[in-house]
Formats: structure tokens, C-alpha cells, sequence
């Protein structure tokens, strides 16, 4: 399975329609403090069902939608899309292309969808089930964070270990 | 289930004993599980000794020794069951530079099975990956995304 | 007490808020009162705004925007009250280059009321540096104290 | 005021009988990952009274003591001396030099002296009070702590202030 590419508009610092064009191998992500590399990573995990504001810096959800800055206005709409290359079936599908699409609007109405066609939150986490990508994975280290794992309750690790038994 | 549990977890405690002495150029570490009779209940407890010290509770590691321990257990959990794709924001931020350089080297022998999204502001880090993207603010609170050349960071 | 209190607020409110856009480089910061009319239980509110973005919670701010934050909060206090010495381990650990040397140049400022003693493995804080002190461990778990030049570093 | 000395022995991984002279101005410290750095300014707070273990990333006080080599047995006290220039009583005291020494063996005997004389915790840590320098002080920031100051509660931060008013 391999992520192939990653499409971002209206979320967080990425007011712009934006697409990252990903290959097997080592891609680095550089560039200033502030610039947006957290946010790219954040971006991620929200469409992948991350349900947690706090988990993503904010206060409420609605604080990953753009919210302006001094010469520009704010938007109503926060909206990733993450295409997969899914031929060896890692995620829970017979697809072999999974297109992941996850929007959100400053009304708070969601939308959740696979391939075009919408869907709930829940079919989006149950696909990375087991994939090491799911919920509490190890595979998306946040800043600061890599050194939470020897912090954790020992039972904390058994369900990390659990995750991917 | 517990089964499972057992067969994954012994496989990731051999590959964190084999890996860290590689990782930290000595030294040994341990996964051992809390409750080895009660597979349901079980926790699991790490311990650590860098080459030549004494083995001593994790709190009193240094900043970089508890990275690099860290970053171990991910890649001995990888080698076990590679995830996907991996996304490790600024891990090594608290690295020297020899240890920056392991960690490159693993990761370019891991990455056949996993790909790796790298966001780091450390050169020995930038050198190993196969392409580059920048982050840009141009316009102020506006991301935007360009290609970077490697050998622009190479040569710094 | 309170009157006391209040000054030494004010006073590190208006050091922040002039530091702030020039560690930044532009934006605008304050420090307010919870409770303005009960010194006593009131507490103390940051708000930082980089430059060009717009204003939003302290959660919001990147890793090195945070540093840099209470970096600038450390300085305004620093001036209002300058510490005997001040001790700082890896504080500038997530800042970029361009950020280490502004943090560097602070340093070279403050340094003339304030002895600093800082801990670091980035070259732009080292080359700010009136003397070097190295750490070694040449026999396995034992520290040693050694001198280190500074030219040594300039050129790395 | 300024720190003109440094002494340390048996300290966490300084075995031996070290020596660290302070200038005025700028002094860095450099080295590789685990080889003593934060152990230094760890004994410098340990000396001028840090009581908690786990700010010293300890489980008991007694995790500062040497606790030996592969090649090196353990040794059975730790003992760190801070040397002050006092000219401009910065700190409590009419004295114009000031050493303070802090010593705790492994059967728990602790001791204090300033000057050569012997005293209590409580005189060590009364010479710093208001000076910046005393319990909860902004002028020894940790690794990995520097933006504490931003999470802790608006209270805690008046307290920061209110040491230094
Ligand atoms: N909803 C939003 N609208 C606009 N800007 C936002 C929003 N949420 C966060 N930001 C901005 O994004 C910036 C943080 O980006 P991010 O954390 O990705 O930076 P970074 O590149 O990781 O920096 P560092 O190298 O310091 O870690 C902050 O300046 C913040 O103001
Ligand atoms: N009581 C003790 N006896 C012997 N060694 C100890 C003791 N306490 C801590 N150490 C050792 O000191 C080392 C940590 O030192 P320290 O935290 O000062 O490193 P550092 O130079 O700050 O490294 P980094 O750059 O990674 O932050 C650890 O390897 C630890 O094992
Ligand atoms: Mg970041
Ligand atoms: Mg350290």
C-alpha cells in the first residue's frame, strides 16, 4: 500500500487548493518555523478520522478551517482528500485505488467519503483498522512526541503492540 | 488473540534487542511483558542501557538517548509489521549529529518496506531522503508547497 | 505587595510586547490580567500574534513559534529583573537558523546584566558564544570536562 | 552577582572531581547526546535546593549519586559546590564571596554548608529567595521545558512574576 497523493484547500495555513504528489522511498518535508509542515502532518491524520481537536492543537474542530489572516479573509470550509495505492489490499478493501475525502464546514456539517461516494466517518477509520494506521498508531509521530511511548502506562505500549497483532 | 498478541510481541522484542545496540553503537535493551501469565492484562515495560553505563530507570536517560530509544521501539515494530506509510515530525530534533546519521541510515534501510514522510529541519536527515518538498509562507499565513533541490541542502 | 506586583507586570508587559516583533521579525504580543481588579488572584494571559497571521490561540502556534514565545517572555522578564545567571538547556532545540540567530543576537544583548550558561547543539548559538565548554565521555559513563575552541565550530 | 565556580563529584555521571570556571558573558556547553550536559545544570539547581527527584528525573534523591560503570563501582556520596561573587548582594547575604555546598550519601545523611559552615537546607534556599533564582525560577529552564511557561495556568504565570517582583 502506498500513499500516492495528499490534496488540501481551506485547512489550517493551507488556504490554497494544494496537492502533494507522493513515491515509495524517503520524502522530506522542510521549511521555516511556522510555515505549515505540522500543519501537512495534522491535515493527515484529520482525514483520516482523527476525532480529537486538542489532538490536533485546537479547541474545537472548526479551528482547522482557515481562519484568514491580515490580508485575507477567512473561508467556510476545511477539505482534505489522501489517495492510496491499495493493490496489496493493507486497508481494509478490495479497491485497489482508495480515493479518502473529508470535509468540514464553519456550520459544523461534515462530509465523509470513498471513492465519490459519501459515506460515514466510521468507514473511513474501519479501512486503516489493523493497517498500523489506525486509531493510537505508531505510524504518525507528532511534534514533540516521539518520547511519549517510554512515558506511557505499560498498558498504553500492550495496546500499541495490540494495534498491530 | 492472546496468541497473536504473544507471537507479535516477542517478534518486536527480538527486533528491539537486535536493533538498539545497532542504533545506539553498543549497549542492549529489553521488552519484557508485566504480566507474562495474564496475556489480557498485561502491560509492557522497556528498559534500556546505553553501551558502557549502568542499567538505570528510563526518566534518568538524556534527552537524545530517550529519542533514539523511542524511535527503536518504532522501527523494531516496523521491522515486525511494517506500517503503510510512516509521517515522523522532527523526531531527531533532540539528536547530536552522530546520531542523526544512524538514524538516516535506518531509515533508508526501512524504506523499501515503508514509506517515509520526513518533516525535519536537520541536515543529516535532509541528505538521506530520495526528494525534497519545502513548506513556504511567501504570502504571510498562506502555505504554499515547492520542490526543493537536494543538493541546494547538500551543500550547506 | 501589590502595588509591587503590578509594576513588575507592567513592566515585563511592555518588554514583551516591544520584544516580541523584533524576535519575529514583525507580529505583536500581550500580556493582560485575568482579574485586573483583583491583583490578588488574578492571573496572567499571553497572546501572540506572528506577523501577517491573524490572531488565534497559543495552541495553534508551531513548535518553533511557541519556543520562540517563551523565549521572548524569558528576555522581558529578564530585563525588568536581570537574574544573577541564567541557565538554558536546548531551549532553542525546534527554532530554524534564521530564528537561532536572532535568539543568538538576544543573547549578545542580555549578557551584558545577565550571565548565560547555555546548553546546545546548534551552530548558530555556539558561534554567539564567548567561551565553549565541552562534555565528553571518553571512558563509558563518566563525564569530563573539556575546553573547546571556538573556532572549532565556526567552521563546521 | 555571578557564578564564578562550579564543583561537582560523584554527581550522576561525573564521577570524578570536576571543576568549572564561570566568566561573565555567554558560556556554552557542548556534546554529544547522553554524555552529562543536563546533568550539569541539574546539580546546580540540586545545590541551590531542588528537593523534588523527579525534577532531577529521578525516583528518590538518592538517584543523583554515581551509580557506577560497567568498569566502575558506585560510590556512596554525591557533592556539588557553587561559588558566588556577591559584591552587589544580589543574593541574601552581606557576604561578598559565597560557597555553597551541598553533599547526600547513600544511607541518606544529607549536608549543607555555606561557607564552610554548616546550615540547613533552608538557609541555602533563603539566600536565593527573590533573587530570580529561588523555587520555581524562569532563570533554569530544563530540556524540553522551555514552553512550559505557555501551558501552565495564568495563575502559575502570575506566580512567575511575582518572585521577581
Ligand atoms: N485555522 C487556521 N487558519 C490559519 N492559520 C492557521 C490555522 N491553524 C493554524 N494556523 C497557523 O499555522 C501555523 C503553524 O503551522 P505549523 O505548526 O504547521 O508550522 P511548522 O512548519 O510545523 O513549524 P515548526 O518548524 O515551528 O514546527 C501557525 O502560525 C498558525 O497560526
Ligand atoms: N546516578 C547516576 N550515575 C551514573 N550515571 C548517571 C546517573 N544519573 C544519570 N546518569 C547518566 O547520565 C546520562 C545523561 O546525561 P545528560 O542527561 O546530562 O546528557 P546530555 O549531555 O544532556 O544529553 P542530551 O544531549 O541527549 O540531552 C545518562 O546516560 C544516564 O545514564
Ligand atoms: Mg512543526
Ligand atoms: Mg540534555
Amino acid at each position: 500500500m502506498g500513499l500516492t497523493r495528499l490534496q488540501l484547500k481551506g485547512f489550517k495555513s493551507f488556504a490554497d487548493a494544494t496537492t502533494i504528489e507522493f513515491s515509495p522511498g524517503i520524502t522530506g518535508i522542510v521549511g521555516p518555523n511556522g510555515s505549515g509542515k505540522s500543519n501537512l502532518s495534522e491535515s493527515m491524520r484529520w482525514v483520516m478520522g482523527e476525532q480529537s481537536a486538542k489532538g490536533l492543537r485546537g479547541n474545537q474542530m472548526a479551528d482547522v478551517i482557515f481562519a484568514g489572516t491580515a490580508l485575507r479573509p477567512a473561508v467556510n470550509m476545511a477539505e482534505v482528500t489522501m489517495t492510496f495505492d491499495n493493490r496489496d489490499h493493507a486497508l481494509k478493501s478490495a479497491l485497489k485505488t482508495l480515493v479518502v475525502r473529508r470535509a468540514l464546514y464553519t456550520d459544523g456539517t461534515s462530509e465523509y467519503a470513498i471513492n465519490g461516494k459519501t459515506c460515514r466517518l466510521k468507514d473511513i477509520t474501519d479501512l486503516f483498522m489493523d493497517s498500523g494506521l489506525g486509531k493510537g498508531s505508531f505510524a504518525i509521530i507528532g511534534q514533540g512526541r516521539v518520547d511519549e511511548i517510554l512515558n506511557s502506562k505499560p498498558e498504553t505500549r500492550r495496546d500499541l503492540i495490540e494495534e498491530v497483532a | 488473540v492472546a496468541d497473536r498478541f504473544l507471537e507479535t510481541f516477542q517478534g518486536v522484542a527480538k527486533a528491539f534487542a537486535r536493533i538498539f545496540p545497532i542504533m545506539f553503537g553498543g549497549g542492549e535493551a529489553r521488552l519484557t511483558l508485566t504480566l507474562p501469565d495474564d496475556l489480557l492484562h498485561t502491560g509492557v515495560d522497556i528498559s534500556a542501557q546505553p553501551p558502557g553505563k549502568k542499567l538505570q530507570q528510563l526518566s534518568l536517560l538524556s534527552g537524545g538517548e530517550r529519542a533514539l530509544t523511542a524511535i527503536t521501539l518504532l522501527f523494531a515494530i516496523l521491522q515486525v509489521r511494517p506500517a503503510p506509510f510512516c509521517v515522523l515530525d522532527e523526531v531527531e530534533a533532540s539528536l547530536d549529529d552522530a546520531n542523526i546519521d544512524r538514524f538516516a541510515h535506518f531509515l533508508q534501510q526501512y524504506q523499501k518496506h515503508t514509506q517515509f514522510i520526513v518533516i525535519t529541519h536537520r541536515r543529516g536527515t535532509m541528505v538521506a531522503a530520495d526528494r525534497l518538498y519545502g513548506v513556504t509562507m511567501q504570502e504571510s499565513g498562506v502555505s504554499k508547497m515547492v520542490s526543493v533541490s537536494l543538493k541546494e541542502f547538500a551543500n550547506q
